[in-house]
């Protein structure tokens, strides 16, 4: 099984 | 005032296509330099940039840095009114709460405005680091379009594997398994129809095939796609628009539970 990260966990908000 | 003037209407159909099967609304941001776009999908897991260059504009003003907030089905709808040849202008007051578009036949024997409203977005914008990148692969876009669509028949993820031969892209599922390898073109005559790798280090990785499906909406824009690839870090798959700008798209690969 693999999950999904969010693309938001590897960019950060500026 | 803003304004932006494009010859070729049909760039901002493609451009619209490529990105309304992630987003439902975006905002355009505009500046001198030309019109952004940086939106994540509704699930948070890709990132769409887009970058149109105002020096790509057969004409375009930007008196003051403008914020267009977008419902992408609205603006469907009023791109379909729109010929392919139609010559299409986007204008906008500073402040205003609305976006007119014009489309003129080549011949200017018609003139059509279509004026929408703008919404209030909440933006967030990511920042994205430079990042240099293990295996970079250019292939056709047509090409990279029939794969995804191929493998998404066996399974919810592809695996793409890159090594200085060539780039392999694998799918497993409930009906079987599938592999397709694309060997490294050795003779470039157009640079269109070949198969580029630039690796500094091999890479496996595995990515949901529903959204590198919803990527290849972008394939009318662009012969050629690139496929940017390290370990852990958010693949890119970008096409260029014309001599006009980019779009690209961003998505972590999955993880081993």
């Amino acid at each position: 099984q693999n999950s999904q990260p969010q693309i938001i966990d590897f960019f950060q908000n500026i | 005032m803003f304004e932006a003037r494009l010859v070729q209407s049909s760039i901002l159909k493609k451009v619209l296509e490529a990105i309304k099967d992630l987003l439902n609304e975006a905002t355009f941001d505009c500046s001198d330099s030309g019109i952004q776009l940086q939106a994540m999908d509704n699930s948070h897991v890709s990132l769409v940039s887009m970058n149109l260059r105002s020096d790509g504009f057969d004409k375009y003003r930007c008196d003051r840095n403008i914020s267009m907030g977008m419902n992408l089905g609205s603006m469907t709808k009023i791109l379909k009114c729109a010929a392919n040849e139609d010559v299409v202008t986007m204008k906008a007051q500073d402040n205003a709460d609305t976006v007119t578009f014009v489309f003129e036949s080549p011949n200017q024997e018609k003139v059509s405005d279509y004026e929408m409203k703008l919404m209030n977005l909440d933006q967030e914008h990511l920042g994205i680091p430079e990042t240099e990148y293990a295996c970079v692969v250019r292939l056709p876009a047509g090409e990279f379009a029939r794969i995804c669509r191929d493998l998404s028949q066996f399974g919810e993820s592809v695996v793409i594997s890159c090594t200085k031969e060539g780039v392999k892209f694998s799918s497993a599922g409930d009906i079987g398994s599938a592999n397709i390898k694309l060997a490294q073109t050795s003779n470039v005559d157009k640079e269109e129809l070949a198969v580029t790798v630039e690796m500094q280090e091999p890479v496996t990785l595995t990515f949901a095939s529903r959204y590198l499906n919803s990527f290849t909406k972008a394939t009318s824009l662009s012969n050629v796609v690139q496929l940017s690839m390290s370990p852990d870090v958010p693949l890119v798959v970008e096409y260029r628009i014309g001599e006009i700008g980019h779009i690209r798209y961003y998505l972590a690969p999955k993880i081993e539970d």
